[in-house]
């Protein structure tokens, strides 16, 4: 996953689980001729949007700090 | 103002609701009495009035529940997820479920019931998540403080699917009594010769010819503010007004904050990390200098250079005889500095360096 930053594979699991979790990554994946890494960069972007940080389609650092934060368990996006 | 898919709201405006079971953390009333709070959160701001039911399942359903428990939302016990809720609708609609292994509290420890129940309670009227960090519908568990007030994003997007309340909160003695001996204050500032008194989302104006004070909503007037300020100034020079809350300044002209605000106080003022919130403010007019409070200590800042003085922080104490106690607000009025702390005020003369009189606060508003 080139969108992963530090590659590493606890960092990939997190974002994967938040984003299929929360922003409907896996139905997103179902869709045919789907470029895997750019549904997974513009749900980073819709969550960095949401959460106010800087949006960069990237799973820097700060978004990961907002991913292991308590949360709601309602998706942000509507199914 | 955004909502969810297809704007599901009730239909009707008296719903019922029903707690199935209860957590072995909290006793029944306490339960009960996050509940029915949380509920008066959403009631106080629209036309909607909730009723619990016993002998039936009300629309709305609470209850408790471990790991996979039929919906497609499993808890795990760990603190990732610990509750969510139904849009509204039937059968399962609007229903809110929690989390039966987490801790549940009624105290500021994670997680607390009723900040919770009220956030799971504007899903299950029809609200999405709110990308506004100090809204209850912000999707992150962000609760600090006992003092809950309901944010403006959330009350503008309830009030977008229902309606304004037809009993909106009546700014009486009940809501705020400035003639209430012990009042305190969050933040006080002068603006263009005012005075003005910030308490939690009020804010009380002393005008010079008027002969009782003005008390408005804070968000009404300044929308894009917090509320609940720690501190706030007035740069009487450029007109504006700079209000704090934690490690944030919000610049404000008027109504409106300006461009690139909020900024950390850090940044903006040259503040060292530790620093993460101001106790209280003054910008001296003659001078241009800024005074900023912080438990016993005070920094001077330059609003000229826009700097930091060298040689701060200094001891409140020994620059300011008499002032021994933490500052809660500062004002200037003519050569003078008036300190607060708790309900009483110590007039500092800025000439003579010493304080020649001190009163209740609420000589402000001729009561």
């Amino acid at each position: 996953f080139p969108v992963i930053q530090d590659g590493l594979q606890k960092n990939v699991k997190t974002v994967w689980k938040y984003l299929e979790n929360y922003y409907n990554l896996g139905k997103n994946m179902q869709a045919k001729n789907v470029n895997g890494k750019e549904v997974m960069a513009e749900k980073l972007r819709q969550m960095q949007q949401l959460f106010g940080l800087k949006v960069t389609g990237n799973s820097d650092p700060e978004t990961l700090r907002a991913m292991k934060k308590p949360r709601c368990g309602v998706p942000d996006v509507a199914p | 103002y955004a909502i969810t898919h297809n704007n599901p709201r009730w239909t009707k405006t008296h719903l019922t609701y029903s707690i199935l079971n209860y957590t072995p953390y909290l006793s029944k009333a306490v339960v009960e009495d996050a509940i029915a709070r949380a509920f008066r959160v959403w009631s106080d701001v629209t036309p909607l009035t909730f009723q619990r039911v016993f002998e039936e399942e009300g629309d709305i359903v609470l209850s408790f529940h471990r790991g996979d428990h039929g919906d497609l939302y499993t808890f795990d016990g760990s603190k990732y997820h610990f509750a969510h809720a139904f849009l509204p609708g039937l059968g399962l609609g609007g229903n809110v479920h929690y989390d039966l292994d987490q801790k549940w509290t009624d105290n500021n420890e994670d997680f607390n019931l009723f900040y919770v129940t009220a956030h799971e309670l504007g899903h299950s009227l029809g609200l999405s998540h709110s990308n506004d960090e100090e809204a209850l519908m912000f999707p992150s568990y962000t609760w600090s403080n006992k003092d809950f007030v309901l944010n403006q994003d959330d009350i503008n997007r309830i009030q977008a699917l229902y309606g304004p309340s037809p009993n909106p909160i009546q700014l009486t003695d009940a809501t705020l009594d400035p003639c209430n001996s012990g009042l305190t204050f969050d933040a006080i500032i002068t603006y263009r010769g005012e005075v003005i008194f910030f308490k939690d989302r009020f804010y009380i104006r002393v005008i010079s010819f008027l002969p009782e004070p003005l008390i408005d909503v804070i968000d009404l007037t300044w929308p894009n503010l917090p509320g609940k300020f720690d501190a706030a100034y007035e740069v009487s020079g450029v007109d504006e007004l700079r209000f704090f809350k934690g490690s944030k300044v919000w610049a404000v002209q008027e109504q409106n904050v300006l461009e690139g605000f909020p900024m950390d106080i850090q940044s903006f003022f040259g503040f060292p990390s530790n620093v993460t919130n101001i106790d209280a403010a003054v910008c001296e007019e003659e001078t241009g200098k800024t005074y900023f409070f912080v438990d016993h200590m005070y920094w001077r800042y330059d609003e000229n250079t826009r700097s930091m003085d060298p040689g701060y922080p200094r001891l409140i104490a020994e620059d300011f005889p008499g002032i021994d106690y933490k500052v809660d607000d500062v004002i200037q009025k003519e050569d003078n500095f008036y300190f607060f702390h708790q309900s009483i005020q110590y007039r500092f003369n800025l000439k003579t360096r010493r304080i020649d009189d001190s009163s209740d606060i609420n000589t402000w508003f001729n009561c």
